[in-house]
């Protein structure tokens, strides 16, 4: 465990937590898209699937409990929950995002580390995750301006995996066999994607605007 | 933690 994986977690943590809060606090999803909270769900399950077969650490453990339960917890608030599925604005969130389910599974099953059922789920939920933020971006883009708590959650989720692009360096140059290269290019190209989000985001910061994202 | 091992990250 370096420093640089450690923020990445947390980070990680606190995005869901902010957009917990949000609906929590609000009774409201709206600016949130289900999609995205739909695709992360997939990408926890398929990814955790050695919760119960490999013990690695308690916090392992704990935090793959948590990032599980809380992506569940958030796709049951707004598809069941009395109040809040009424916010979800759902001719807003249209991206469709079964092609990308389908086109990571596709792509998994050519490019894995071992072609055996657990490395190829693996290998779908890291393209999988590359690209869940997608629905949310084109929400965002749609909606122009967004809640701040929203503009957070996405401004988090950016951070971690740039964090965890640091960690991958990082453990590359101590540690000797190290290889993740399926997970490092997927967590460029999702950094990548957030990198343009996070420019209108400084501009708006620094202009003290609100978030203006181009039409 | 088993270090370096496969899938030691979330």
């Amino acid at each position: 465990m370096n420093i640089f994986r450690f923020a990445g977690d947390m980070t990680h943590l606190i995005s869901i937590l902010v957009l917990l809060l949000k609906i929590y606090a609000t009774k409201s999803c709206s600016g949130i898209s289900l999609k995205t909270q739909e695709l992360y769900a997939i990408v926890f399950v398929a990814r955790y699937l050695d919760l119960f077969t490999d013990f690695i650490s308690v916090y392992n453990t704990v935090m793959k409990l948590v990032f599980i339960g809380c992506s569940l917890a958030i796709v049951w608030c707004m598809r069941l929950h009395r109040v809040v599925r009424r916010t979800y604005n759902k001719d807003v969130d249209t991206f469709r995002h079964y092609f990308l389910v389908l086109g990571c599974f596709l792509l998994a099953l050519f490019v894995h580390e071992k072609f055996t059922f657990q490395e190829v789920l693996w290998a779908f939920s890291i393209y999988l995750e590359a690209v869940a933020i997608l629905p949310q971006l084109v929400l965002l883009q749609r909606s122009g301006n967004v809640d701040n708590l929203t503009v957070q959650y996405v401004f988090f989720l950016g951070a971690y995996r740039a964090f965890y692009i640091l960690n991958w360096i990082y453990r590359y140059l101590t540690e000797p066999h190290f290889g993740r290269w399926i997970a490092s290019v997927a967590g460029l190209v999702q950094t990548a994607l957030y990198a343009d989000f996070f420019y209108y985001y400084f501009i708006s910061w620094k202009n003290n605007a609100k978030l203006q994202l181009p039409a | 933690e088993r270090n370096g091992s496969s899938k030691d990250e979330l």
